[in-house]
């Protein structure tokens, strides 16, 4: 695994998220259920909690766009490219940015939206991208993963620890 | 002159290596250095990523890499932040 240059983390455990808006892919509750099980990922292997903010200024902002999209990092149209996130901080950092030209889906059939959410995730927490291939970290996108039987790898807790430590006993 | 197709295919992949390996491997943005082929540069930043991703460290264009650069990905850089 790998951190951020300075290892920016949060300084606080309790975090906040928001959905700021939906793709067009999904039903709206498909869209929470991921983002909600993506956040549990983490959530089991750290003492980080995650609460949902409907309006204001989350810690962690969610969004869906296309294209140039307000941040020099534009997207790229279908496939390449899925999201980009930021590590922790104010404003921008932290937030995450899922690409609304990808076909997002609940199951494999096109780009796994909770397998590119919690990846992301792991950026807005802190986590870089790891070399490991088992790793949720690794950079590419894996479409094979078993989607029922997920679960991080070592090497993916042993990052996010090093940035949090582990859950209360 | 047209080209003939192995040429446009070659122009295509170094196309999409130049793009690729200056989005997440931070390479200078510099189509003139990248079309004089500046051996050195270009397959140390084609090595660095094979290296980085897991594939056979040859330093060229082969199939394997082609491959891995057309998958989907994290938009996040792999290296320079």
């Amino acid at each position: 695994f790998s951190t951020f240059p300075s290892m920016p983390k949060w300084r606080k455990t309790y975090l906040t998220y928001r959905i700021v808006n939906y793709t067009p892919d999904l039903p709206r509750d498909a869209v929470d259920s991921a983002i909600e099980k993506a956040l549990r990922v983490w959530e089991e292997v750290t003492p980080l909690t995650f609460s949902r903010l409907y309006e204001g200024e989350a810690d962690i902002m969610i969004s869906f766009a296309f294209k140039e999209h307000g941040d020099f990092y534009s997207f790229d149209g279908p496939g390449h490219s899925l999201a980009h996130a930021y590590p922790p901080g104010p404003g921008l950092y932290g937030d995450i940015h899922f690409d609304d030209d990808e076909k997002w889906t609940e199951d494999a059939s096109g780009t796994n939206l909770f397998l590119v959410a919690a990846h992301e995730l792991g950026h807005s927490l802190g986590l870089f991208h790891s070399a490991n291939t088992e790793a949720l970290m690794y950079p590419l996108y894996n479409s094979f993963t078993e989607l029922s039987r997920f679960r991080l790898s070592q090497d993916d807790v042993n990052g996010i620890q090093s940035l949090y430590g582990p859950p209360p006993a | 002159c047209p080209l003939s197709g192995a040429a446009k295919e070659e122009d295509s992949n170094r196309d999409l290596a130049q793009q690729y390996l200056e989005k997440y491997y931070n390479l200078e943005k510099d189509v003139k250095q990248f079309r004089r082929k500046d051996g050195n540069l270009i397959v140390k930043k084609i090595q660095e990523m094979q290296k980085f991703l897991g594939l056979e460290v040859t330093g060229k264009l082969d199939t394997d890499t082609l491959e891995v650069m057309r998958k989907p990905r994290c938009g996040v850089p792999d290296v320079g932040h």
